[in-house]
């Protein structure tokens, strides 16, 4: 199974949940999960307290052979590093045999490279923060994506950052609800700071905090796509 | 004075930063404010309840005279729109006659036109969350900046979505004082919900929310700024 997370909108939540899906879906049994920090940021790597020994996701997505690095204290759970330079073409059908889901994180823009990736995806997965320009976000989304020929039947939104006690985030997620039916999500990522401490110490929110909301909503999340995977 | 307000790392409050900034210059009698939207999301537009009618940003980049919009319930607010292709290279040093300040609000990435116009600012602004992928996308953006040749003399830390309560981010801003000195600006903009209700009303928080916490820190900001800019 292959997940792609995206989303042009910055700072809605896509490196955290690449992580903490990864590690929930290789905790809950899913088999062998790859990551693949497809941002120049290379914020997924870091948030794992790992870097590049070489081989990163250029070399990955060319073809090369290479190691994927072991996460430490999440068994099953590995990643492709991130390269500092854009990644602008997809050359070859990025290798993952061995592996039973592939979670891939995106930039904030859009590229050939992403829209390939999202084109052989099994699920792609939007996280949004639920307020307007959260929105905003995502109906320029669906246009590039209608745009590039990709239809949505494989698209899945994510509310992340979510308060219940705020008024807009209510109003937002019905709206989402009662125009994408069962395109969004019935799980949420809610807002907790456990989620934003994790990646200081390299850990997953499950070694950081398992008691938390964040780790419960992304067991969840996990839960949700393997069942979701079953019926693709 | 130009203020060039960017951060590749995306979702860091550029945007609000933007509108609320400019609007909160104008109420303070800095004179005629220009926003401008370099952003192809055109979120800085949307905010304001706006959109283009022929003339956008690429035409004012380029030379091409136009007329800029005025801000409705917004004296002296003035906005050039954005266009939805990004806009590449900087060809002539854009028209400011008759504004007394400039806000850009650029999109989450690098680019030329960036690096262009961060050479010519005054004021550099650079919104961030205070917490560790706040602070992976400073470090980048540092070193994007030192390999562009930009000296750092005339950039503006602001922390942004500041929770005092939050442990990560007091630890955080502590040590973002401590490194880089006053180039922390001493207001930060609190998390407050009316921020993010605001641009869906195509208002200013001075008139979603005149009472609350996001129109105090970001009049803060504008009395900051316009010290700074007899200073500097
Ligand atoms: N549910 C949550 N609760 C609290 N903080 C969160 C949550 N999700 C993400 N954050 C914080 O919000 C910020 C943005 O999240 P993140 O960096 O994962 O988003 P992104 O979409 O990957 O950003 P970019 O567009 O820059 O790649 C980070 O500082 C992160 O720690
Ligand atoms: N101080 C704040 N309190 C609460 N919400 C905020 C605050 N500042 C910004 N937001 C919300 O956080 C999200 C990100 O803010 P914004 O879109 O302004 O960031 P940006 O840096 O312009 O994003 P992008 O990188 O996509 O351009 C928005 O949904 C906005 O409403
Ligand atoms: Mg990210
Ligand atoms: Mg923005």
């Amino acid at each position: 199974m292959r997940v792609m997370i995206c989303n042009q909108k910055g700072g809605v939540g896509k490196t955290t949940t690449a992580v903490n899906l990864g590690a929930a879906l290789a905790r809950a049994g899913a088999g062998r999960v790859l990551l693949v920090d497809l941002d120049p940021q290379m914020h997924l790597t870091a948030s794992l307290g790992l870097q590049s020994e070489g081989w990163d996701v250029a070399d990955w997505l060319s073809g090369r052979a290479g190691r994927p690095l072991a996460v430490p204290d999440e068994p099953g759970l590995f990643l492709v590093p991130g390269a500092s330079e854009a990644v602008a073409d997809l050359p070859a059908d990025p290798a993952a045999a061995g592996f039973d889901w592939l979670v891939i994180d995106a930039p904030p823009n859009w590229s050939d490279a992403i829209a390939g990736l999202m084109r052989g995806a099994d699920i792609v997965l939007c996280p949004l923060e639920p307020d307007f320009l959260g929105l905003q976000g995502l109906n320029r989304l669906l246009r590039t994506m209608q745009a590039a020929g990709l239809d949505w039947g494989r698209l899945r939104l994510l509310a992340t950052r979510v308060s219940d006690r705020l008024a807009v985030h209510r109003e937002v997620r019905a709206r989402l609800a009662e125009r994408f039916g069962e395109t969004l999500l019935p799980v949420a990522i809610r807002a907790s700071v456990k989620l934003a401490e994790a990646p200081g110490r390299g850990r997953t929110i499950f070694t950081h905090a398992p008691a938390s909301t964040g780790a419960a909503d992304h067991a969840d999340l996990a839960r949700l796509l393997m069942q979701d995977g079953r019926r693709a």
